[in-house]
């Protein structure tokens, strides 16, 4: 099962958490005990890219209108910054005696930290661009709720207007999103539930447009085709509440089973 | 077209990948 939930976290987390990983064993199996290499050139890339992090973290904060990224990210940037420092003390430390265990020890925890920091900060962000899509579907949600006023066929022509746009712009959010997880339960939901509303979207115009006619021909059945409408429009309903509920999950282990 | 805060995290994945690897005394050749 895959660790990172989204492949664009798992492109950049996983190459460096297996090299993490790697030295940490090492330096736990004590087999590291040759003297450290001159570092600070590399060091110095790391800060410089971490440099360039916090910047464009903090602008995203200060830009972002979301309260909960706004609150996660800091903590995650300070993280960043701090473990960088860690490095660069430690490479400065190690410049001066190449052998120094504490040193060689704060340079593992500085890599440690990065990886941890970096990786808070884009389960924040994405977290982030998540709630987006959410908020999509919650206004898809909320409008197919007027389905139940709709009695003229203008009506029906203003409410088709004014949802197709955010109907095809939620479907195109959550597609896109499915192609970006790497668990296949979650995939193949949001994939199953996106058909089911391709399907289920004609049939409430249908259901709708039968209900106003047979309304203004007072014909008895109109309250079938009215129930048949309502039963459309809330299993519509359940399907982008299942699309919210998937969006959620960030680990396979948490709700596999339908 | 990944946004700017995605492409910055994967250039301190990059360097910090580097920095492990001299680290561990098998790049910088």
């Amino acid at each position: 099962m895959p660790v990172f939930h989204t492949k664009t976290i798992e492109s950049i987390l996983e190459p460096v958490a297996q090299q993490v990983s790697r030295l940490v064993i090492l330096h736990e199996e004590a087999e590291d005990g040759n003297a450290m290499p001159d570092l600070s050139q590399s060091v110095a890339t790391v800060k410089h890219a971490v440099d360039n992090l916090i910047q464009i973290g903090y602008e995203t904060v200060n830009t972002s209108d979301d309260s909960i990224l706004k609150q996660d990210m800091p903590p995650a940037l300070q993280r960043v910054e701090e473990a960088a420092t860690s490095l660069l003390e430690a490479s400065n430390m190690l410049k001066e005696d190449p052998f120094f265990a504490p040193a060689r020890k704060k340079l593992i925890n500085g890599s440690r930290g990065i990886l941890q920091g970096t990786s808070a900060l884009l389960l924040a962000f994405d977290e982030s661009e998540v709630r987006k899509i959410i908020a999509q579907c919650r206004r898809v949600l909320e409008y197919i709720g007027i389905t139940e006023v709709i009695e003229s066929m203008d009506d029906l022509v203003t409410f088709v207007k004014n949802i197709s746009p955010g109907l095809t712009r939620m479907t195109k959010q959550v597609d896109d999103r499915e192609k970006e997880l790497t668990h296949q339960v979650h995939k193949d939901i949001l994939l199953r539930c996106l058909e089911e509303i391709k399907v289920l979207t004609p049939v409430l115009i249908s259901g709708i447009k039968t209900y106003i006619q047979l309304l203004s021909s007072n014909s008895p059945s109109s309250a079938d085709a009215k129930n048949n409408r309502d039963h459309t429009c809330k299993a519509l309903g359940v399907e982008i509440e299942e699309i919210i509920r998937v969006l959620q999950l960030t680990s396979a282990g948490e709700d596999d089973i339908e | 077209d990944a946004p700017e805060m995605v492409r910055q995290a994967r250039s301190v994945a990059q360097a910090s990948s580097t920095l492990v690897s001299a680290i561990k005394g098998e790049a910088m050749e």
